[in-house]
């Protein structure tokens, strides 16, 4: 069964879609196949992936509400092995729309569990390895579903001084959520990113954070690279974009440190 | 009476905080006192002005449930005429708290409402002359109580891609606001943030951005600088920490045209 993890921090720009892009293709290059899911209304996911606002048919909308299956509203991406389930601006509406559902913060566990059943019974429906959620900026109703719905946590940590008072809100909150919603929820790892190895504040931020968390930071680092913040605007990762740049194959060697802590566990 | 405007935008990290509090400063420093109500439930705009969250004893959160009034949860900051209403993470819960209250939308322009006519009755409260409202990254309640008190909103745009996708939708949102609950509110302009010159992508969205909203946009940009994200560790603004570095300079070129444009209305 695929592992399901969010990358959530409530800090607004920190690299969580940036990450759930390239890491994804990262890892879809190296043969495990990836389904991310766009739990953000900005539908940031869905653009640096290529998939135009007029040709999102079925979304992660539909799907919390029940419209659409998961594998109906699945869809490929320029890229093998990557499938994205897109999102639009209707996510806006959608704490309104399930005010009465008692199950509304399951909505996207059921779903999950849903199309795992499916995917026993039918082998045509894609397999993969890992499932993606990226989550808007804040601990709202969509923040929550992707907690309740995932094993774990990515955490995106912007290698900045705001960033880092936030982390242990983020923390706690997914305390409350495995204590209270989610057993299963951990917490995958922290990854450092926008690190500029030019000013003292981005290594102030790594030593802080691995002194205090140090198990759980990847080694891996993304360094600040303006390739990386090109790429969206041709609807391409970065490592489609340019392969060779610093963000590229960092994202490469954060692939391989994922899969080889999770051989480990 | 004070204008008072927010600085919203749903996309995260975009310099909504950071302008909050540095453009703050340097208006306070040309003489125009500001109040800055932070609004986020991270608390940036708080800490970043030297306020701890254990000397936050009255926030904006008690503000909005109505235990305290505006001008008692007033503080003062470090910067003579800058006085701030501190945030805490119990704005979490402020949607569940006030789910039961119609007015739960207007309870910033109530509370305002109220400071305004008590600042006429009694001149030891402070005459501000701008009053800002930092805003979380979504178009939640927060978000909205912010654009129903206020008369404009100052729109920070990173010149990054994604920040760029996102204006579209914030603007539609104003204009609702505008059309259901507050006809008097305006833009009062965009202000371009992180201005990287080395590369291309941040001229592109600045000639994009002018060519599609020329009149709104800022003639002042402020430029990416490391100066601007070291202070907020040392509970200050730029000015403080550096007024000579590139970003407090453009701040306070940016107070200088903002009350130009403000005289000229
Ligand atoms: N390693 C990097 N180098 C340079 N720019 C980057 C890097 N990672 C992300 N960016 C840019 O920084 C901005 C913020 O990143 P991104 O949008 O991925 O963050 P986010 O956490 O998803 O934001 P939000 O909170 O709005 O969802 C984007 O414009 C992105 O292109
Ligand atoms: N001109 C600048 N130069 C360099 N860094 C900057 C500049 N402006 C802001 N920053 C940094 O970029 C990050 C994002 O800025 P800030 O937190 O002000 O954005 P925000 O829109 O308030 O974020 P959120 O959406 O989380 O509320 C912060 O770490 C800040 O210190
Ligand atoms: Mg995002
Ligand atoms: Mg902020």
């Amino acid at each position: 069964a695929p592992r399901v993890m969010c990358l959530a921090n409530q800090k607004g720009g920190v690299g969580k879609t940036t990450t759930a892009i390239n890491l994804g293709t990262a890892l879809a290059a190296i043969g495990e196949p990836v389904l991310l899911i766009d739990l953000d209304p900005q539908g940031n996911a869905s653009t640096g992936l290529g998939i135009d606002r007029a040709d999102r048919k079925l979304t992660s909308f539909d799907v919390l509400l029940g419209d659409a299956t998961l594998a109906e509203a699945v869809c490929e991406t320029a890229v093998p092995g990557f499938h994205l389930v897109p999102a639009s601006m209707d996510l806006l509406g959608v704490e309104v729309e399930l005010s009465d559902n008692e199950r509304r913060i399951h909505r996207l566990a059921d779903a999950l569990a849903d199309y795992q059943a499916t995917s026993m019974a039918d082998s045509a429906v894609s397999r993969f390895s890992y499932i993606f959620i990226d989550c808007p900026p804040s601990l709202n109703m969509l923040t929550l579903n992707a907690m309740v719905a995932a094993q774990s946590v990515l955490v995106p940590l912007q290698c900045e001084f705001f960033a880092l008072e936030g982390l242990s809100q983020l923390l706690s909150t997914i305390e409350q959520v495995k204590g209270s919603l989610n057993p299963a929820l951990d917490i995958q790892g922290i990854v450092l990113t926008m690190f500029d190895a030019r000013n003292n504040l981005s290594s102030q931020v790594d030593a802080d954070v691995r002194s205090h968390f140090d198990g759980l930071v990847y080694d891996t680092v993304i360094p600040r690279n303006v390739r990386v913040s090109e790429a969206p605007s041709f609807g391409k990762p970065a490592l489609l974009y340019d392969h060779k740049c610093s963000g590229s194959l960092a994202y490469m060697q954060l692939a391989g440190e994922l899969v080889r802590r999770e051989r480990a566990r």
